[in-house]
């Protein structure tokens, strides 16, 4: 859940 | 950050930066869609908000500000500074049909039924059909430029390279992002048919025209 949250790719 | 990831984001500056060029050189903007750069436009500005909230690199924060600047400049270009040359004949295609619909559906599928998280859900599944004008105006037309052929060619190839970025990720790091992956796919999916036009006439140096 938290990876998914903060979108880290462009 | 893996190879694919790269390679897909330079390949998307390189369209991006292609298409600006192209406009502001030969100072025209024939045979482009003002539609889906309105919609880039919009994909880039429902997507980055996130700019003012949250730090994820230099490398990051740089290339979403460069992403944005170039949109809304080639947005300029098209509707303001050479709008003369914008073809609005053949820029018909009617996105309230795609915007109205997407919208609904970031509501309805989304990882987090928060305001950014809806309007990131937005943006990607907007991204997957913002083409669809410009891909459409040239089976209107019949032809595109040369130059539009190459901005599309890396546009498209760029979603591609995310995709093989999404299989690296899940095999490497055990993410994967579901709506980002399906609407990925839909959005390359819908290059194929230029792609097989790109790679068999213009790579041949023969000039892009459709059957009219």
């Amino acid at each position: 859940k938290a990876d998914e949250a903060t979108h880290d790719e462009l | 950050m893996n190879i694919f990831r790269l390679t897909g984001d330079l390949s998307h500056l390189a369209a991006i930066i292609i298409l600006l060029l192209k406009i502001w050189k030969t100072r025209s903007c024939a045979g482009i869609s003002g539609k889906s750069q309105i919609l880039f436009a919009l994909v880039f500005t429902t997507r980055y908000l996130d700019l003012l909230t949250s730090f994820i690199s230099l490398y990051n924060t740089s290339m979403k500000f460069i992403y944005i600047g170039c949109a809304y400049a080639t947005v300029y270009m098209i509707y303001a500074k050479f709008k003369a040359t914008y073809d609005g004949n053949h820029d018909t295609f009617r996105v309230e049909f795609l915007v109205v619909p997407i919208g609904g559906l970031a509501f309805l599928v989304n990882h987090d039924f928060s305001p950014l998280e809806i309007l990131w859900t937005f943006s990607i599944y907007l991204e997957s059909v913002a083409i669809l004008p410009q891909l459409f105006m040239i089976s209107k037309t019949g032809e595109a430029e040369t130059i539009t052929t190459h901005y599309l060619f890396f546009l498209g190839l760029y979603r591609a390279l995310y995709l093989m970025n999404w299989i690296w990720r899940f095999y490497f790091e055990g993410f994967f992002d579901m709506i980002a992956i399906v609407a990925g796919v839909v959005q390359t999916i819908l290059y194929c048919d230029f792609f097989y036009l790109y790679v068999t006439k213009v790579l041949k140096g023969k000039k892009l025209s459709l059957p009219a």
